[in-house]
């Protein structure tokens, strides 16, 4: 039996609001030392994910909106989802983390390939 | 047993001159989909890692040269350590890929912890 979700998620995570400016999201993910920030809604629902990936993009490409770099098309998780099914969502689109919404699309957790691969060090 | 290095490593990777740009390396990021770059000499020696997140950093604090970003202090594997060795490392430092050098210091590959996590996907 795999594990779930909710059982290895990140509770404490980092959001950014659309508004932002690339600049606000470069510097978020600097201070939390993360790569993937959630875009929400004033009430915590998912409007898109920015990563540290997105601003490489946008010094490469001269971008300078948020909205030019983000994703809008978020590949999530559910806190009850079995976590091989997450593998399968970072193989099959090539990302390292993913967002956990619940029914309402509101983001409660993040899950990430680390926390997945630290699963290893105790057997499953 | 856990499986070694050499198993699941990339052994198709990008690296960089350490005389590279910052948009050199965020076009690097770009154009190869990854977000960890070795930072090698004319005759592939490690002597640094670049990465997506470095990008963001360059972009908060206003950084212009690749060698104010990088870092020097490299963690890597090599070919025959156990997995289960590479996750402690990812865990310990924070990290999420980490080069694979050989015993003259030659990058060989790289491992991630994408790559990791997949082996949840057939037990181990
Ligand atoms: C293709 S991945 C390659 C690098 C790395 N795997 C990562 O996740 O950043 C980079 C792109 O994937 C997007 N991305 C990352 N996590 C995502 C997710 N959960 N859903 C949708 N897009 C995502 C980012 O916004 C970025 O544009
Ligand atoms: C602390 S991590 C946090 C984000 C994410 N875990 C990652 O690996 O990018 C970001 C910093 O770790 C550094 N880094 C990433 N992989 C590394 C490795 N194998 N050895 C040393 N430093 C590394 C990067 O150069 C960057 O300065």
């Amino acid at each position: 039996e795999y594990p779930l979700v909710k059982d290895i998620m990140r509770r404490k995570f980092a959001t950014i609001g659309a508004d932002a400016s690339i600049e606000d999201a470069a510097e978020l993910i600097m201070k939390t030392q993360t790569t993937h920030i959630p875009v929400v809604s004033a009430d915590g629902k998912l409007r898109g994910i920015v990563t540290a990936w997105d601003i490489a993009k946008a010094v490469a490409m001269k971008h300078h909106k948020l909205s030019d770099i983000m994703t809008k098309k978020v590949i999530t998780a559910a806190v009850e989802e079995p976590v091989d099914v997450v593998v399968r969502k970072i193989e099959h689109f090539n990302i390292s983390a993913l967002p956990v919404v619940d029914s309402a699309n509101k983001v409660v957790g993040v899950i990430t390939s680390d926390d997945i691969s630290k699963l290893l060090k105790n057997g499953w």
